[in-house]
């Protein structure tokens, strides 16, 4: 469903949060599993499908990865500017779909639907324009992270404010597409409603986010799990000045690579090669004692006599081993 | 594990991302059953280890004994799971990626 998002349809309804008798409580449960300050929709949002995409075989919208983003809340002539970072996107990641999650809250008529009944006769009142609610516009620019300018619009999108506050999606994919494209992975997002916003906005759990869905064409390659989990590097634990970020490193891979070289690059035991000169070692195996000859257990098998005379050897080996235990078990019995 | 089977085959392994030091951004899962293959792939290898035709012949050229060096084919896993992992990223982002390969199902001896 996550391949052509539904235009005006929160999570709730994408991805069957509305489930269950008390939605709201258990996504709550469900983000605590996040710790604090990351118990917000996004969080509950991702819990979800990680839910739903843990089972065997299924595939996040057709691909491997699904990426979050929150904002980082900047405020532009008192209005609130959500600014995305979308840098930590990796270059093997191809973008399937990406959407934009927003908490839309109720706008006139109906937030003054109340006063107006009370104030029937009122002509002011009597004379709002019942049923044309202010229309809202979504406005997304981009820009990259050295530039100090305004942007690049990407994009501005109608919206109807609903009945009812909830929470909606919108497909911003080509605005993703285009932004990444063009090496700008700073979106902009801003809700512009026409008048001057009321007070100073502030990030809330009802922050906006954007999720982004991807194929990762990096991650069937070897050790991929590292590239994105491996977040130190186990042989310099100890050399990393303090307060330095876990992974502030260039190079994301940790490169564990022991220096494998001569013997250990094939599947001799060290010691089997015979060369000499590409032994470093003090002491030297001998094939014979390592691995058992085939030829030895391939050849003709011995006649019964000889098979009856070699089992003598073999017991009297095994009896003078078993003398011995016998002998030192006395001993310590009498000691 | 004295009482699993000398022969290659599948054994239990249950891997807690505390333990490799990854619980701090890894959100979900917080352990996974990995298993491993482990075990014999001594001549003649039967059904059950599931050989390739190449670990076949390796088998069959090592017993013969002609080329000096041959070892025995490895046990290694044949069919593998996903899993997805929930965590977070270098910004704090709470990301999902589903990473082929990371738990066994069957062994063979390739």
């Amino acid at each position: 469903s996550h391949t052509s998002p539904p235009q005006s349809t929160g999570p709730l309804a994408t991805d069957g949060l509305a489930r269950g008798k008390d939605p709201q409580k258990s996504l709550g449960d469900k983000a605590a599993a996040l710790g604090p300050g990351a118990q917000d929709m996004v969080a509950v949002h991702m819990l979800r499908l990680y839910e739903k995409y843990s089972r065997r075989g299924a595939r996040p919208g057709g691909g491997n990865t699904v990426r979050s983003f929150r904002p980082r809340l900047e405020v532009v002539n008192q209005k609130a500017l959500y600014l995305f970072n979308l840098t930590s996107m990796q270059d093997s990641e191809m973008i399937l779909t990406a959407t934009f999650h927003f908490y839309s809250e109720p706008r006139w008529p109906w937030a003054h639907e109340v006063p107006c009944k009370q104030q029937a006769k009122n002509v002011s009142c009597r004379l709002l324009p019942l049923g044309l609610p202010a229309r809202q516009h979504l406005l997304f620019r981009s820009l990259s992270q050295n530039t100090a300018t305004q942007g690049l619009f990407r994009g501005n999108m109608a919206l109807v404010p609903p009945p009812r506050a909830l929470w909606q999606t919108k497909d911003i994919s080509p605005i993703v597409k285009a932004a990444r494209q063009d090496g700008e992975l700073l979106l902009s997002a801003q809700l512009d409603s026409g008048g001057k916003d009321p007070g100073v906005p502030r990030l809330s759990p009802h922050a906006p986010y954007i999720l982004i869905y991807a194929n990762d064409l990096a991650i069937s390659e070897p050790n991929s799990v590292a590239v994105t989990l491996q977040r130190y590097d186990p042989f310099q634990a100890g050399d990393r000045e303090p307060g330095a970020a876990p992974n502030s490193s260039t190079d994301p891979r940790v490169r564990r690579a022991t220096q494998a070289t001569g013997p250990l690059q094939d599947n001799e035991l060290p010691g089997l090669d015979e060369r000499p000169a590409q032994i470093p070692r003090t002491q030297h195996y001998h094939k014979h004692e390592l691995w058992p000859s085939p030829f030895r257990t391939l050849k003709p098998r011995p006649g019964r006599k000889d098979r009856r005379k070699k089992s003598q050897d073999v017991f009297v080996a095994s009896s003078q081993v078993l003398h011995f235990d016998e002998k030192t078990m006395q001993k310590a019995r009498r000691k | 594990q004295w009482d699993e089977p000398r022969v290659c085959s599948r054994r239990y392994l249950k891997v807690d991302f505390a333990d490799i030091g990854w619980n701090e951004w890894i959100i979900s899962p917080k352990s996974f059953d990995a298993y491993y293959c482990a075990g014999a792939c001594e001549f003649p290898m039967p059904k059950i280890v599931s050989p390739s035709n190449h670990a076949t012949i390796q088998s069959i050229v090592r017993a013969v004994g002609i080329i000096p060096g041959i070892p025995e084919p490895c046990c290694v896993p044949d069919k593998m799971n996903s899993l997805g992992v929930l965590f977070l990223d270098e910004n704090r982002n709470v990301v999902l990626k589903v990473y082929p390969n990371m738990s066994v199902e069957t062994c063979a001896c390739r």
